[in-house]
């Protein structure tokens, strides 16, 4: 039923192809889990993509086709995504608008809200992670680092999410997060989209707290209660948050209203963050311009 | 929960779950038939009268009913070996749930129980985020590595690659606090903190009855209510999802509701736009008077019913023994 | 779809698992939330 055509990517786990759908002539990519590779059986990365993409289906979440064994090998059968937002923001032969951002963004929430709503949280969120389907979609994908949100009790790896996009209480070592970290990643590639630079890019994850607390001010315990009880919190810096004005110069094409919303999503304490769907319902959503129709998006 | 993989793939009417296993076990009835028959042709000329007698006799194909069973045997000893590993509640009702579904899918006569228990266990944890390595997991089952992993894949091909599990046990947390939202003041935390232990051990039990393809997780959760209180549950119920008759209101049911509407709004917790929910109570009501029928009835399996099957089950794949 | 299937009433719920966490330093400074909890066992609850 399915052809591996060309050969386009290779990561840890997995081989990546493109094919078609021989029943229907769809182009598809086919994701050949490696499973030699993992010495305790199949691959946690491999078990996570395929337990969380079979219980989603939204048109801003990477499609699961289908999934099939072939020579010991797991293959994952995806929708073929051609591109993704990384290539978009670093490739500056390519224009895109204000409207344009904001209709990625919407898209982008739309598909983090879905997986949220569905208690899963992605953990690995970044612009090469955002993929585009020909008709202009976001499509959020690679759920290898994702997991359902645990009981209560329950103690997380704070070793999650792309170092860049890594929200402050993961760089603390927080072991008790929320979903609250996607938004924080969220926020970055907002930034990220604007600049056309990435915004917060340490060169390790100490140097990553320096980086952001330098841009974003120093949380203290008046603003994020406890977070002085955090064991890496007596290291650090102490840096003022920026005033509204030096946020202004440094987006200088952000409306008041784009601002509000990128710093909600990069609020310190993770309680006060916004969720998916607060950012959803923003004023910056509804103020012009609209969000681009994504089918127009060159 | 429509769009869930366990309501998608694993959700049956009894009359589906049985045609489901008889048509796996006739499926494996067959292939044994077949081999059965030509061992007794290549063997033929050495067979005595009397051992093709007792070859007829004993190396004879496990019926369905049989299956289930030896199925339920282990399926407790799943449950066993993973509680007394100390696995969290829902890694335990994980295991349970894949290796139950294994069986719908495959015959024991394809893979004896005994080879797949470990390697159910084993997925589970991996699957719940529970990381166990193959190495320590031998170690703490006694088992070795090549066994643990040898079924993994087939294991993942026959649950439909469908992992993620919806338990009975998060729907008890919610009903245990939307009780005490609606029945303000009328139950004992205390009394409640006890209701709810037992409930969990009613649905760790009821994981191992063919409920948990015919109901959803809560209407289980609410059978296991109804065992442990009917009287609240029914309360409950009633307040929750009953049409509200005309009856004029009392006075105090007046005043009751004020208070309750001052703490909500206090609470400001979103003003639902749309009724809570579109459950209609009589139906509600009798799914889960049946549910309760079906999670009392415990498979039973002694230890010589197994013996007998498993018996069986070897001879019929070891004919020669017989 | 906002719109839930259960009134969320925090201040009504007598839970002290839940209780216990939320005041402890490590949770707090996580981010831990308490009407998020209660927000997914309510849904599984009302799925």
């Amino acid at each position: 039923e399915y052809t591996k055509e060309k050969k386009v990517g290779e990561g840890t786990y997995a081989v990546v192809y493109l094919g078609t759908k021989q029943s229907t002539g769809r182009k598809i990519a086919i994701k050949e889990i490696k499973t030699s590779e993992f010495k305790d059986g199949l691959d946690m990365s491999a078990i996570r993509e395929v337990k969380y993409l079979q219980e989603i289906q939204h048109v801003n979440v990477i499609e699961l086709v289908d999934i099939f064994m072939a020579y010991d090998n797991l293959n994952l059968v995806l929708e073929f995504l051609p591109t993704d937002l990384e290539v978009i923001i670093k490739d500056k032969n390519i224009l895109f608008t204000p409207a344009d951002i904001k209709s990625w963004m919407l898209m982008t929430l739309r598909g983090v809200y879905h997986c949220h709503r569905n208690f899963i949280m992605h953990r690995d969120l970044k612009p090469n992670n955002l993929l585009l389907s020909p008709d202009g979609q976001i499509k959020v994908a690679d759920f290898g680092l994702a997991r359902a949100v645990p009981s209560p009790h329950e103690s997380l790896t704070s070793n999650v999410v792309t170092r860049w996009y890594r929200a402050p209480e993961l760089l603390f070592g927080a072991n008790h997060y929320t979903s609250a970290i996607d938004i924080w990643s969220v926020g970055i590639i907002f930034a990220e989209l604007m600049l056309r630079i990435p915004y917060l890019p340490g060169q390790n994850d100490l140097e990553q707290m320096d980086v952001t607390f330098r841009a974003l001010g120093t949380p203290t315990d008046r603003d994020w209660p406890e977070v002085s009880t955090f064991s890496l919190y007596n290291k650090l810096q102490i840096y003022p948050p920026p005033s509204r004005d030096e946020l202004r110069k440094r987006f200088i094409a952000a409306s008041e209203n784009a601002l509000n919303f990128m710093c909600n999503m990069l609020t310190m304490n993770p309680v006060k963050r916004w969720t998916a769907a607060q950012c959803l319902e923003s004023e910056y959503f509804k103020e012009i311009p609209p969000p681009s129709d994504p089918s127009s998006i060159k | 929960y429509r769009h869930s993989s366990q309501y998608r793939f694993w959700s049956f009417t009894p009359e589906q779950l049985e045609q489901k296993r008889i048509d796996t076990n006739a499926q494996a009835v067959v292939s044994v038939e077949e081999r059965l028959s030509a061992f007794r042709d290549e063997n033929n000329a050495d067979l005595t009268e009397e051992e093709v007698k007792t070859l007829l006799e004993k190396a004879v194909p496990v019926t369905m009913e049989e299956e289930v069973k030896l199925v339920n045997f282990y399926a407790k000893k799943v449950q066993g070996i993973a509680q007394h590993m100390n696995l969290p509640t829902e890694v335990v009702a994980t295991s349970l749930t894949f290796f139950r579904r294994f069986y719908l899918e495959n015959s024991v006569m394809d893979i004896d129980p005994k080879t797949i228990v470990h390697t159910t266990i084993f997925l589970a944890c991996k699957s719940e985020n529970y990381f166990i390595s193959v190495d320590s997991f031998a170690k703490k089952t006694k088992s070795v590595r090549e066994a643990i992993l040898k079924h993994e894949f087939k294991l993942l091909e026959s649950l439909k690659f469908s992992l993620l599990n919806h338990h009975p046990y998060r729907p008890l947390h919610g009903f245990f606090l939307d009780i005490q939202n609606l029945l303000t003041g009328k139950v004992d935390i205390k009394y409640m903190g006890q209701i709810y232990e037992n409930c969990k051990k009613r649905i760790t039990e009821a994981l191992l009855t063919d409920a948990i393809y015919f109901y959803t997780p809560p209407q289980i959760t609410l059978a296991a209510l109804l065992l442990e209180d009917e009287a609240l549950t029914l309360k409950y119920l009633e307040t929750k999802f009953k049409p509200k008759e005309e009856e004029a209101e009392t006075e105090t049911e007046v005043d009751e509701k004020k208070k309750n509407k001052k703490v909500e709004d206090k609470d400001n917790s979103p003003k639902e736009d749309k009724p809570e929910s579109s459950i209609n109570y009589d139906v509600l009501l009798s799914l889960i008077l049946a549910c309760k029928e079906k999670i009392i009835e415990l498979p039973s399996v002694t230890m010589d019913d197994a013996k007998n099957i498993a018996a069986k089950l070897y001879f019929c794949n070891n004919p020669m023994k017989a | 779809d906002l719109s839930k299937r259960y009134t969320l009433a925090e201040s009504l719920y007598s839970d002290p698992f839940i209780k216990d966490l939320q005041n402890r330093k490590e949770y707090i400074a996580s981010g831990f939330r308490t009407d998020f909890v209660y927000d997914r066992v309510l849904t599984e609850a009302f799925m």
